[in-house]
């Protein structure tokens, strides 16, 4: 079961929202 | 080479045959990542959420964050009127959307829009109802379920005695927005396959 969120790096930004270091462009 | 772009964080539904994937999903992710981020300070704001183990706070935002914003942005999709309004603010007929492709998950939405919005609620119950959403999202890849299910009960108890302080009256207010729970579960099941097939060309 491939992950659909992937498609849009959603866990990628959550992470980094969760610790609250979203400011610097996501890689 | 035109592309068809069915989500209304984008600006416009087409995007012309001259922009690459790459630059459409750059100024897509303008809209969606702060729309992610403010679902996870949203989150933050939930009493006991933070409580909840990183990777448990992960994993049910990774499997709620689509349905929080299918309810926080279902009043683009105007069921009366049957238009949605893009991030340009113009808004486009179902006959348009219909010629573009888009077909039962459009419909989903509008019908979505049109019974949480009938529900008439206020801000804040929209706000804590949106919590709700949130902690009874798909639970694969939890850890502490039973923690996950407290906050669920604790979050369903509030909203349950906010709405009926508010409407003492109105019995069927509560459990018509319930039945909005499973409503979005379909609808974010449709969404997956939508994204399953979505790539950014490299």
């Amino acid at each position: 079961y491939n992950d659909p969120a992937s498609n849009l790096g959603l866990e990628d930004i959550i992470r980094k929202a969760l610790m609250g270091n979203l400011e610097e462009r996501p890689d | 080479g035109a592309k068809v772009l069915a989500c209304p964080l984008n600006a416009c539904p087409v995007s012309g045959a001259e922009r690459t994937s790459q630059e459409i999903w750059e100024s897509f992710s303008q809209c969606f990542t702060p729309a992610v981020k403010e679902v996870v300070e949203f989150a933050k704001g939930i009493p006991g959420f933070q409580e909840l183990s990183q990777q448990d706070q992960v994993m049910l935002l990774k499997s709620g964050t689509f349905q929080v914003l299918m309810v926080r942005f279902c009043t683009l999709f105007n069921a009366k009127e049957r238009t949605v309004t893009f991030l340009n603010g113009q808004t486009y007929p179902l006959s348009t959307l219909r010629v573009l492709g888009m077909g039962s998950l459009l419909d989903a939405m509008f019908e979505f829009s049109e019974k949480l919005g009938s529900l008439g609620l206020e801000p804040d119950e929209m706000a804590l109802f949106m919590a709700v959403v949130l902690v009874s999202a798909d639970r694969s890849g939890i850890s502490d379920m039973q923690a996950v299910e407290q906050l669920q009960e604790g979050l369903i108890r509030a909203l349950r005695s906010l709405i009926s302080r508010r409407r003492p009256d109105d019995s069927a207010l509560f459990p018509k927005l319930l039945l909005r729970l499973p409503d979005l579960r379909t609808l974010n099941n449709m969404h997956s396959d939508k994204l399953l097939a979505f790539r950014i060309d490299p």
